[in-house]
This record gives C-alpha cells, sequence and structure tokens, in this order.
C-alpha cells in the first residue's frame, strides 16, 4: 500500500501555521 | 495530517530506588503532524531535562525496551555527543530524528524502525534510532545513510550500529558503519 511521508519541509511548515 | 503510524512519546526518570520499568512512563500517543507539534511544544527540550533522563518516541505497540519483542533482534544508529553539544546540537539533532520518524523519511525501509530515543548524561548524551531486524542489512544500512544525511553529519563523521544483543553483554562493537 502507499505510505504517508512528509519531508522535513513540509513538517516545519506546519508548526508555523496559525 | 495523519501520519502513516500513531506514535508513543515515552519519558524516563532515573531514580534508584525503583525498578528500571517503574521510572519509565507513558506521556502520550499522537497520529497527526498537528497534534505532534503541539506535543513538543508542551514538553520541556531534551537539552533542559536532568542527568539521567530519557525521552523515547516509539510506534504504538513497541516498549522503548531491548526486551520488547519487536526490539529484541534489532539494534540502534547511535549518535554520542560531546558534553558541550547539549546546547550546540542535542536539540537540533533530536527534532530532525523526530521528524525523520513521523514523516517516514527511510521510505519503505520506515517499517524496521521501531522508534528513537535520547539518553541525557553527564559524561556525554546520546541520541538512537532503534531498528527491529540487526541482520537486515540492506534496511539497517540504508536507514543509517538517510539518517546521517536528515541530521546534517559531515561524511567525515561515523555512526555506528550497534545490535542489541551485544550491548546487553556490555559489547560495544560497531555491526555497521556509516
Amino acid at each position: 500500500g502507499t505510505r504517508i511521508i512528509y519531508d522535513r519541509k513540509f513538517l516545519m511548515e506546519c508548526r508555523n501555521s496559525p | 495530517h495523519s501520519l502513516e503510524n500513531r506514535w508513543a512519546l515515552w519519558f524516563f526518570k532515573n531514580d534508584s530506588s525503583q525498578a528500571w520499568q517503574d521510572n519509565l512512563h507513558l506521556i502520550i500517543k499522537f497520529d497527526t503532524v498537528e497534534d505532534f507539534w503541539a506535543v513538543y511544544g508542551h514538553i520541556q527540550l531534551a537539552s533542559k531535562l536532568s542527568s539521567g533522563c530519557d525521552y523515547a518516541l516509539f510506534k504504538d505497540g513497541i516498549r522503548p525496551m531491548w526486551e520488547d519483542s519487536r526490539n529484541k533482534r534489532g539494534g540502534r544508529w547511535l549518535v554520542s555527543l560531546a558534553k558541550h553539544q547539549r546546547h550546540s546540537k542535542l536539540d537540533r539533532l533530536w527534532l530532525e530524528t523526530l521528524l525523520c520518524l513521523i514523516g517516514e523519511s527511510f521510505e519503505e525501509h520506515s517499517q524496521e524502525v521501531c522508534g528513537a530515543v535520547v539518553n541525557i548524561r553527564t559524561k556525554g548524551d546520546k541520541i538512537s534510532v532503534w531498528t527491529r531486524e540487526a541482520e537486515n542489512q540492506a534496511s539497517v544500512l540504508h536507514i543509517g545513510h538517510v539518517y546521517k544525511q536528515h541530521l546534517g553529519l559531515s561524511t567525515k563523521a561515523i555512526i555506528g550500529y550497534q545490535a542489541h544483543a551485544d550491548t546487553a553483554t556490555k559489547s560495544t562493537r560497531n555491526k555497521f558503519v556509516v
């Protein structure tokens, strides 16, 4: 099946989003 | 944003009057990116913990100890820090480690990952990524190469992989290095 992969950039953007 | 896995964050506080397992506490489980950041924002940075404390992030259902059936044949990629690196590097390297885990940075080899541990120790802190099968050389090496790259370690730096079975018998032999 497909694996949910998030790169560092995306994860860091989620930290900063309101 | 759902994560591929549900993760459990554990905290260990050294208290020699109690058995080792009684000092290990499950803090919380999470399975979304947003909940990860909420948890991360509410706990102390690793560099602020007292010596003898650990954080561990493991897949739900795997206890952060060698004895767990999903760890006992495995081992760990170990990053040992010098004393002075607690303030300059520890928190960044631990966060990069957490992001590698929850983001599944090791692609199909991520299924070999059990979790990661940061040990806060006077003699030098340690960060390790635990995998489930020390004999799965291709996966272990892939994880080691990618992990080293994500930490931004110099190509000259060497990190070693130790089988838990060897560590348990006090051997510090590296089974692999990258």
